[in-house]
């Protein structure tokens, strides 16, 4: 643990935490991508799966229940509680062109030939691609929440701090897992765009529209 | 047969 890492957690957490809050508080899931909640899901789900099989800390196993049962909750929010606010018109991003070929490199680019490396791999290349779907309903609305901006701003810096975290793990520990990198690298650079309009606007006490 | 790794990060 390091403090690249923490950063990371916290935001990552912030972020989940913030969206949840969106919603119960507005009673209402206006602007967010139902299909990338599902896709993060499935990243959860595959990825902490180990949660039965290795124990590596209090505070990881505790993130995981968290994050899972978060995201969860949010789908509950999206799919039934508030389901009539959900704007599934503007939510038309295929993420079978996600899911199938993140399965497919799974296959090809992993580690490690188990059921259980597969499946972490998968996750790690699904979660790379998984925001495409809300990015893509910002860009068809041309606007965003001013909430929905901070949410997807404090997601998208969690994988930048990881960055950073293994940049310091690669110098103090010889740490050096190049799928989790290089996916974390692509994922990043997918909120390049929405990064900069968030600091050229959204800090700026505008509201986050496109041109 | 070869053991999964360990993941140590979320």
């Amino acid at each position: 643990m390091n403090i690249f890492r923490l950063s990371g957690d916290l935001s990552h957490l912030l972020a989940i935490l913030l969206l949840l809050v969106k919603i119960w508080k507005t009673r209402s899931c206006a602007g967010i991508s139902g299909k990338s909640q599902i896709l993060f899901a499935i990243v959860y789900t595959t990825r902490y799966l180990d949660l039965f099989t290795s124990f590596v800390s209090v505070y990881n196993s505790f993130m995981k229940v968290v994050f899972l049962t978060a995201s969860y909750g949010t789908l509950y929010l999206m799919f039934f509680k508030f389901k009539p606010t959900y704007d599934h018109n503007h939510d038309s991003f295929r993420i079978l062109y996600l899911i199938i070929p993140s399965l497919v490199l799974s296959f090809i680019i992993v580690h490690v030939y188990t059921v259980m490396e597969i499946l972490w791999t998968y996750s790690i290349y699904l979660e790379a691609v998984a925001i495409m779907p809300q990015l893509f309903m910002v860009s068809r609305t041309g606007e965003a929440e001013t909430i929905t901006s901070h949410y997807l701003f404090a997601l998208g810096s969690y994988r930048a701090l990881y960055i950073l975290n293994w940049i310091y793990r690669y110098y103090t520990e010889d740490f050096l897992d190049m799928i989790v990198i290089i996916a974390g690298i692509v994922q990043t650079i997918l909120y390049c765009d929405f990064f900069y309009l968030y600091i050229t606007k959204v800090l700026k006490g505008k509201r986050l529209s496109l041109p | 047969k070869e053991e999964s790794l360990e993941h140590d990060e979320l």
